[in-house]
């Protein structure tokens, strides 16, 4: 089973 | 005040086109470098970064910065009533809630005004620094959107995998599994039709194709289509606008529970 991760995972909101 | 106007007009219904599936609010951001815009999906999986820069347009007013609220499917109804051949002009003003689009026939023979009401979108930026990418793939878009379609008729997801060898797509699915490995081939005349791959080191990620699949209507936009890939990172799915800018997909991976 696979788990999507978003993007704010990776970046942060400005 | 705020007057683009864009000989190729067609760009502008195609870049539409391509992001109003993914995205259905955004605010287009006008300064001097360019009319541009930032929009992730409503699960925060996929973002869309369009620049489409100043000096790519015949005129371009822009006295100060402008955000413009914009209902994409609203735009996209409106761009749709451009032929394709028209030039087409942004018109804003400060203070003012509307946006018009000019369409100018190439004999400038028919000439039709659409005012767009705005729309107030909380705006949420994400910073997004330069990387160094473990593996960056460029190939035909064309062939890419072919994969995806294919591989999405089987599983849901894809593995990319990139060494030495070359790309490799894989999917699973209640069905069976596929898999398509795209090797370097620089050899023809044509570079549009090579596939390049640059190669720090060997990397692979598991990603939702129904997002990829979207992206892929950005396929009229460019012959070429450039996927930057890192194992702690989101790829980036580019296209490149001819002589004007880009539009980029940045899609968070899946990983194993």
């Amino acid at each position: 089973n696979e788990t999507q991760l978003r993007l704010d995972a990776f970046y942060t909101f400005n | 005040m705020l007057e683009l106007r864009l000989i190729q007009g067609s760009l502008l219904k195609k870049v539409l086109e391509a992001i109003k599936d993914l995205v259905t609010e955004a605010n287009f951001d006008c300064s001097a470098t360019g009319f541009s815009l930032q929009a992730m999906d409503s699960s925060h999986v996929a973002l869309v970064a369009l620049l489409l820069r100043s000096e790519g347009f015949d005129h371009y007013r822009c006295d100060r910065n402008l955000s413009m609220g914009i209902n994409l499917n609203n735009m996209s109804k409106m761009l749709r009533c451009a032929g394709p051949e028209d030039i087409i002009t942004i018109k804003g003003d400060d203070g003012t809630d509307t946006v018009t689009f000019m369409f100018e026939s190439q004999k400038q023979d028919k000439i039709s005004d659409f005012e767009m009401k705005l729309m107030d979108i909380d705006s949420e930026h994400l910073g997004i620094p330069d990387a160094e990418y473990q593996a960056i793939v460029r190939m035909p878009s064309a062939e890419f959107a072919r994969i995806c379609k294919d591989l999405g008729s089987i599983g849901d997801t894809v593995v990319i995998s990139v060494t030495k060898e070359g790309v490799k797509f894989f999917t699973r699915g209640d069905v069976g599994s596929a898999n398509i490995v795209c090797r370097q081939n620089t050899s023809v005349d044509k570079p549009e039709d090579s596939t390049v791959i640059e190669m720090n080191e060997p990397v692979s990620l598991t990603f939702a194709l129904r997002y990829m699949n979207s992206f892929t209507k950005a396929t009229t936009l460019s012959e070429v289509v450039t996927i930057s890939l890192s194992s702690e990172l989101p790829v980036v799915v580019e296209y490149k606008i001819a002589e004007m800018g880009y539009i980029r997909f940045y899609l968070a991976p899946k990983i194993e529970d």
